[in-house]
């Protein structure tokens, strides 16, 4: 989802 | 997710495929550096530390296990399994590694968004992935021999991390909020230390040779 920061990236 | 954090991901997940298919198929580690191994680790460890508090989806959880169990059985593997662990290049591999950690961490605690545990050990893992592949690169240098299974799992790392800058680039240009500059220079960075890589495993391609760095 776009909603998901770079933080929650792999 | 857009396609270019989807291909990162793929690329990132095949290169972690490509290296647990070489020791097991081959029962060898030779030419794999421990040492950036034990980085990786480290650096998922302390990235995936939401894994404990947030949940995002399934598949963010099922990739961060996969990461955290492979780069750990891979290190296992390296310094205990009976038969792989004598065909560590022992004597190649001598990166101090410690000092990338020491290095990594002072950075974070000097550059994060917020004092907080997580927040810098985010940024540590993130400085840390940057350069995280310099001892298996310098081993790769000195090894004569790469074997192609060898070759391309750093190339696929290499095209892990030229597919998130483009995932970023993406990102950048398609939502509101900004993205934020730690990954980004540290993405730079890491993408950049590869390049040379990939300019000799494109020579050994078209010209159907083994690969091998110069010295």
């Amino acid at each position: 989802t776009s909603s998901e920061s770079i933080k929650d990236e792999l | 997710m857009n396609v270019f954090r989807f291909a990162g991901d793929m690329t990132h997940l095949f290169s972690v495929l490509v290296l647990l298919l070489k020791i097991y198929a081959t029962k060898s580690c030779s030419g794999i550096s421990l040492k950036t191994q034990e980085l990786y680790a480290l650096v998922f460890l302390t990235r995936y530390l939401d894994l404990l508090t947030d949940f995002i989806s399934l598949y963010n959880t099922v990739m961060k296990l996969v990461f955290i169990s492979s780069s750990l059985a891979i290190v296992w593997c390296m310094r205990a399994h009976p038969v792989v662990r004598r065909t560590y290049d022992k004597d190649q591999d001598t990166f101090r590694h410690y000092t990338l950690v020491a290095g990594s961490l002072v950075l974070a605690l000097l550059f994060h968004d917020r004092f907080t545990i997580r927040e810098v050990c985010w940024a540590f893992s993130i400085y840390l992935e940057a350069v995280a592949i310099l001892p298996q690169l310098v081993l790769l240098q000195r090894s004569r021999n790469v074997d192609n299974l060898t070759g391309q799992y750093v190339f696929f790392l290499g095209a892990y991390r030229a597919f998130y800058i483009l995932n970023w680039i993406y990102r950048y240009f398609t939502e509101q909020h900004f993205s934020r500059w730690i990954p980004w220079i540290a993405g730079l960075v890491q993408t950049g230390l590869y390049a040379d890589f990939f300019y000799y495993y494109y020579l050994s391609w078209k010209n159907n040779v083994k690969l091998q760095l110069p010295a």
